[in-house]
């Protein structure tokens, strides 16, 4: 069972998690007919920058997190925004969502200038979320899990980010035994994803490059 | 507006205060 302390810590992710979305005009915004390679750029851009500071918000609300070297804090915020990002609009994409929207978002992305290299492995990773039919509490403890990495780069005390790291992954692995007790390898297979998640932030930096050249 | 900021900047930014005031 849950101790009252990991209750807490679940609670308050899952809070802060609900709590900080991107703007519902913005993601209307998604859904508009109006197509245009340079549209789709900037309206990309801009989703991706509030990404960042809905990140953020969520972030300090991580119990210690606030409580961690501000420079740290910074370097584990840069290191996962990418992949953070990728994780939350995989949801998107796994959500049941009326049958159009999902095409209408799919075909804006192909027609935003970004290669098919780099648009085909995004797909494949939306797919592989959407098998394991995570729960909200697994988007926003995978979520925290992720920020939470101590090997991020310049981030001087590892220790200290581990010890927030394992408090919460210790939270998911009760929550998917007690929620998914006849898929043991559940918890193994959500970790699985934070592995292909790093390639592509890895894709990620060479699409920015790309997408900005051409 | 925002997005021609850095990802560090924003970040900065909005670990300082709250971004959306």
């Amino acid at each position: 069972e849950f101790s009252q302390d990991q209750l807490t810590l679940l609670n308050y992710i899952l809070d802060a998690y609900n709590k900080h979305r991107i703007p519902q005009d913005m993601a209307k915004q998604l859904l508009q007919e109006k197509f245009s390679e340079e549209e789709n750029f900037l309206l990309l851009t801009e989703m991706a920058t509030s990404h960042v500071q809905v990140l953020v918000e969520f972030t300090k609300n991580i119990p210690g997190f606030q409580a961690l070297d501000h420079e740290d804090q910074i370097a584990l915020l840069k290191g996962s925004a990418v992949e953070a990002m990728f994780l939350r609009s995989a949801q998107v994409f796994t959500r049941k969502r009326p049958h159009g929207h999902t095409d209408v978002l799919e075909d804006r992305i192909r027609k935003s200038g970004i290669s098919e290299e780099y648009i085909t492995p995004m797909f494949n990773f939306y797919k592989s979320i959407g098998e394991l039919q995570m729960m909200q509490e697994e988007h926003a403890l995978l979520t925290a899990i992720t920020i939470l990495s101590p090997d991020r780069a310049y981030v001087r005390d590892q220790a200290a980010v581990e010890r927030l790291q394992e408090a919460v992954l210790e939270v998911l692995r009760k929550f998917c035994r007690l929620r998914h007790p006849r898929e043991p390898q559940h918890f193994a297979r959500l970790l699985g994803r934070l592995t292909e998640l790093r390639t592509l932030n890895h894709h990620h930096a060479e699409m920015l490059l790309s997408w900005r050249t051409s | 507006p925002a997005s021609n900021l850095g990802l560090e900047d924003i970040i900065r930014k909005a670990l300082m205060g709250n971004f959306e005031d």
